[in-house]
């Protein structure tokens, strides 16, 4: 599904360059469970924005889903993205001025879904993350872990055949956390939904099938863990 | 050091009313190394918050270092929140137009600390928060981890009594987390520096000398593991 080859992403800040990815070489399969895990300012993000195709890659190669992607603009990117791609910001990035359920059906909405089987499936996929009495609150009526069920519900709602989760239950108490983590393992065993994860959540990696290490913007040989 | 009796804190949402917290009696002393626990909307949040004078509550009494500040303004609030409290904010808060350095100094900037002393010590608090290299990076090119710890370090610079610390480890890895756990230690033994936290890291609680849990907006009887 996956194929990344030679993928580097560089900074320039003024004077100096931060190479965020320095090499990465990398295959995700469909329906895999995948974990990408290192320190702080490793990478991960940034892996997860070009996969994502929320960002370029400054070189390499990248395929997604049999399709050469590299030199594709931004308008192409967004088609792919809407169409196939869920997407858990580490930041969760909710509209201030949209309520919950308005948050939640907002990528269904430009994608042009139709209206009214949207809000029950809006309804079903907030209850699934336990926000289903919060619908009406807007982002700054609501907890951080609320906030970050959110970002969860609305790259689930899209239905995609990849989500991408940046760090997604780092805000989540252990009980809501296995319960996030459930809802995403069905998807994955009756959907065949591919979830590839950047966490530091041992209750996370505790259900990864494989996992990749990255330290300074390269993946680390010798320690993936195997094949979904 | 600090003592709620009967906080409440209400929010009112058109026809319905959230009781984020509901009749919270705590005391923490002078040097603790205490940790709130509970599920994702509990109100620990809005608990540090009250005692962060970020925030009143909407009844009952909250005095701070002896003084009853329950009727002061939000004027008197940041006056005594600038001299003698660190907040570690979930969601960072920090300034976009400002870099890492000028992030960290704001509070120092605005209680009028002389300036230069204060660059040295700037320097030196962002190193042992592992950002040496990242003095000059505005937010918005620093990882999530990266963002945490100015946050961290710009709570710590104002050299605080007590340090608030809203789920500071959330998104930094094991050793990063080791570190800044290390850190905050080591003010609490030999600053007496008192230490509250928010978390559902099992690394920070594994230092805590004392956790209190909170369900529903308040806390749980019999479950205050000890006094510090
Ligand atoms: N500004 C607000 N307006 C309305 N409701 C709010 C507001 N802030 C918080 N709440 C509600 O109050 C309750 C407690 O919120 P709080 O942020 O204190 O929880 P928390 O324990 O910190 O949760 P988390 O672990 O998810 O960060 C939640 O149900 C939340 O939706
Ligand atoms: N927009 C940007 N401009 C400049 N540098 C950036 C930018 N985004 C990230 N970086 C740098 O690139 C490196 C990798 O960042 P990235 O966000 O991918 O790390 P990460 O592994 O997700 O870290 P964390 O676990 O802290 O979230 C870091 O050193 C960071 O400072
Ligand atoms: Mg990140
Ligand atoms: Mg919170």
């Amino acid at each position: 599904l996956v194929e990344l080859v030679g993928i580097t992403k560089s900074y320039e800040l003024g004077r100096t360059v931060v190479h965020a990815l320095n090499g990465v070489d990398l295959q995700v399969e469909r329906g895999e469970f995948t974990v990408v895990m290192g320190p702080s300012g490793s990478g991960k993000t940034t892996l997860l924005n070009i996969i994502g195709c929320l960002d370029r890659a400054t070189a390499g190669t990248f395929r997604f889903d049999g399709e050469e992607l590299g030199d594709r603009d931004f308008n192409d990117l967004a088609e792919i993205r809407n169409r196939k791609i869920g997407f858990i910001f580490q930041s969760f990035n909710l509209i201030p001025v949209l309520n919950v359920t308005e948050n939640i059906e907002f990528p269904c909405l430009i994608r042009g879904d139709p209206k009214k089987a949207l809000r029950e499936r809006v309804r079903q996929v907030a209850e699934e993350v336990g926000l289903g009495k919060f619908l009406a609150h807007k982002p700054d009526e609501l907890s951080g872990g609320q906030r970050q069920r959110v970002a969860i519900a609305r790259a689930l709602v899209t239905q995609p055949q990849v989500v991408l989760a940046d760090e997604p239950t780092a805000n989540l108490d252990s009980g809501t956390s296995e319960q996030i983590i459930d809802l995403m393992l069905e998807l994955n065993a009756k959907e065949n939904v591919t979830f590839l994860f950047s966490t530091h959540d041992p209750r996370v990696m505790a259900h990864a099938r494989r996992v990749v290490h990255i330290a300074d913007g390269r993946l680390v040989d010798g320690t993936d863990s195997g094949r979904a």
